[in-house]
């Protein structure tokens, strides 16, 4: 049968629920271990922190998209938990593999970089049932001077609701669609337009840790070799 | 399978980026 939008959603819906099946809620034998390996365990802060991000996300999908939609909003939540995990693994065991070490104390008690990872997962999932749509999102409307809507949870949805700085989700997007090769190819053009979006407009707004990052480098000399920005 | 382009090379990984290398 011919492939229509619906069903190319439907399929894909099926794909990551179906490829999160045997990731569990919780962090796989393999993760534990490298959580066990830290100096630090982070493992409590890292459960602490998906209760307290939860709520957060629950609370602003159900704004978003309407109180009786709240039980949807925590469907979507557990299914990204489960993507976290899976990438997390992927990410490590490639770490492992590159830096022949075993002790990820500094990266798994960096919160940041949890909730970017997160924050990935999430618009991901968002993203694969279509709730995450540029073409209908708010951010257009924003950056064309309408008011910006409560009623879609589009990129950057995300990262207001967690609080994050876009040049920190973008850090995460590379690495994300390398450990997981089973991303259809829409999901990985929406990412592609997420990091563009960022690169492009939204890591240049005021507060950006960008510009701090950018002193420090003038600071240490390096400004010199730096191009002039119009060339 | 999809047409993104790799920008980091061999020598980094999540932990570079984030510091903790």
């Amino acid at each position: 049968p011919p492939q229509t939008p619906i069903r190319a959603a439907m399929t894909s819906i099926q794909q990551l629920r179906g490829e999160l099946i045997s990731t569990g809620d919780q962090p796989s034998a393999i993760l534990d271990t490298y959580f066990k390996n830290c100096t630090v365990d982070p493992t409590q802060d890292v459960l602490k922190r998906l209760e307290t991000l939860e709520q957060a996300f629950s609370q602003r999908f159900g704004q978003a998209v309407g109180p009786r939609c709240v039980v949807l909003g925590k469907q979507r939540f557990t299914l990204g938990v489960r993507l976290y995990y899976k990438v997390m693994e992927a990410m490590l065991k490639s770490e492992e593999k590159r830096l022949s070490v075993q002790n990820f104390s500094k990266l798994l008690n960096d919160s940041t970089f949890h909730t970017s990872l997160l924050a990935c997962s999430l618009e991901v999932v968002m993203a694969t049932y279509g709730e995450s749509s540029f073409k209908t999102g708010g951010y257009i409307q924003e950056v064309a001077g309408g008011d910006p809507t409560e009623t879609d949870v589009c990129f950057p949805w995300i990262l207001d609701v967690f609080n994050l700085a876009a040049f920190d989700f973008y850090k995460v997007i590379e690495s994300f669609i390398k450990a997981d090769p089973t991303m259809s190819k829409d999901i990985v053009k929406h990412l592609e337009t997420c990091e563009n979006l960022i690169m492009e407009r939204i890591a240049w707004r005021r507060g950006s840790p960008l510009f701090e990052l950018l002193k420090q480098e003038h600071e240490g000399g390096a400004a010199e070799q730096l191009e002039t920005p119009a060339s | 399978s999809h047409d993104y382009h790799f920008g980091l090379e061999d020598h980094e990984g999540i932990s570079e980026l984030f510091d903790c290398d």
